[in-house]
């Protein structure tokens, strides 16, 4: 359960900036 | 008034935690558990006693040391110590994960979204206005070239106005 | 009893609250065993050097065991209590607490909908920026095309206005008079080599 918490903690923090990464290429790679 | 660091919390809890530990490991006890030696040896009961406790306190606070140092706490207790003050000034309850990351996401991605559609906006409105006057330049060209048309236009007709004369003098020049 | 699982300082922290209270907990109940076992050990080995003791390591034991389930009973009892306290002082989040990398949650609370209606206006402002790249591309093809056209006409008058200072060069200010002085002038040259002709004849038969 303790895991559990801590890997979707962990990926609450991180995957949106991560998502975010490819989120803005994406838009800068449209905008070229 | 002024807020405690937590690592100073930490710090004063343990403390109170090993005082109060210490407090229940009393001599009084110690003594009252190893009746018997300390009735053939009060003096190494003492000693073994004092040892008892420093070794104890000793051992926990190394353990405290080695947590701190391990996940580098202080400067995490420290930086959440700033994240509570710069946020203290708000009452409600903060947002928190809703558990459906789309939806949490979305807050995420928005503001980005958000920054493009103004890019886009703003790039829509210039090539419109530079359209408009392309397009002004293009229609003052077609009449530009109306103009020019028609100039050609007259001076091709009046030089073929020019060859049937000449071609009447041609025939007035063969008359018999 | 609901278990807080603390996800959100576990967010913050990289692990749960209470494990790190376990890890404490467990590590202070091990010092707190081998202190215990080091006094048993120290008392049994003074109890050796003594003479006609009557006292023997399984009392010692006993005795060890008395104290230690006191001493536990407080321990637990203690911790128990600081551990309450630092899961709700020190390694807690307080509600209105908002972590930096969530800052953006507050910023944009977007719905679905309004989600969908931005990123269909993106597109939309995408088609139509599309759109006006084509309409330039197209309006500078014409303007391109206008002066090619534009350039062909008036190369056209210069020519009409070469041929006319061709006229001038030769003494012909008008071309058009100048015909029609010609015709004229070849009319009445007809009429004179016809007058000359018929005089001519006449001289012939006289």
């Amino acid at each position: 359960f303790d895991e559990i918490i801590v890997d979707i903690a962990m990926k609450r923090k991180q995957y949106p900036r991560k998502i975010l990464e490819y989120v803005i290429n994406t838009i800068k790679t449209k905008q070229e | 008034g002024t807020p405690v660091s937590r690592v100073k919390l930490l710090d004063t809890m343990v403390d109170t935690f090993l005082q109060k530990l210490v407090a229940a490991g009393s001599f009084q006890r110690f003594t009252d558990c190893y009746k018997r030696f300390y009735q053939l040896q009060p003096d190494v009961t003492q000693r073994v006693h004092d040892k008892f406790i420093t070794q104890l306190q000793t051992s926990i606070w190394e353990e405290i040391t080695e947590i701190k140092q391990e996940g580098n706490m202080e400067a995490v207790l420290n930086a959440l110590d700033q994240i509570v003050e710069e946020g203290k000034g708000r009452t409600e309850p903060a947002w928190r994960p809703s558990g459906v990351p789309e939806e949490d996401l979305r807050s995420t991605i928005v503001p980005y979204f958000l920054q493009q559609r103004d890019t886009l906006r703003r790039r829509v409105q210039r090539q419109e206005v530079e359209n408009q006057q392309l397009a002004e330049a293009v229609l003052a060209r077609r009449r530009q070239v109306e103009q020019l048309q028609l100039q050609v236009q007259a001076r091709q007709q009046a030089w073929q106005a020019l060859y049937r004369e000449q071609r009447e003098l041609v025939a007035v020049l063969r008359e018999p | 009893m609901s278990v807080n699982p603390m996800t959100y300082e576990a967010q913050f922290f990289g692990f749960t609250p209470q494990t790190c209270m376990l890890r404490i907990y467990i590590a202070f109940q091990d010092y707190l065993f081998e202190v215990m076992q080091a006094v048993e050990q120290v008392l049994v080995k003074k109890l050796d050097g003594v003479s006609n003791c009557d006292i023997s390591p399984i009392q010692i034991r006993k005795c060890t065991e008395k104290f230690l389930g006191f001493m536990k009973g407080r321990f637990d009892s203690l911790f128990g209590k600081m551990e309450q306290l630092f899961l709700q002082l020190i390694l807690h989040i307080p509600p209105n607490i908002l972590l930096p990398e969530d800052k953006f949650q507050e910023l944009h609370s977007y719905s679905e909908e309004q989600f969908q209606l931005l990123k269909e206006e993106i597109e939309q402002l995408q088609e139509k920026y599309k759109t006006e790249l084509c309409a330039k591309q197209a309006l500078l093809a014409e303007l391109e095309e206008q002066s090619v056209v534009q350039a062909r006409l008036r190369q056209t008058l210069t020519l009409f206005d070469e041929l006319i200072n061709v006229g001038r060069h030769h003494g012909t200010s008008d071309f058009r008079e100048s015909l029609v002085s010609l015709v004229q002038n070849s009319r009445k040259l007809q009429d004179l080599r016809g007058h000359i002709e018929r005089e001519g004849a006449s001289l012939e038969t006289s």
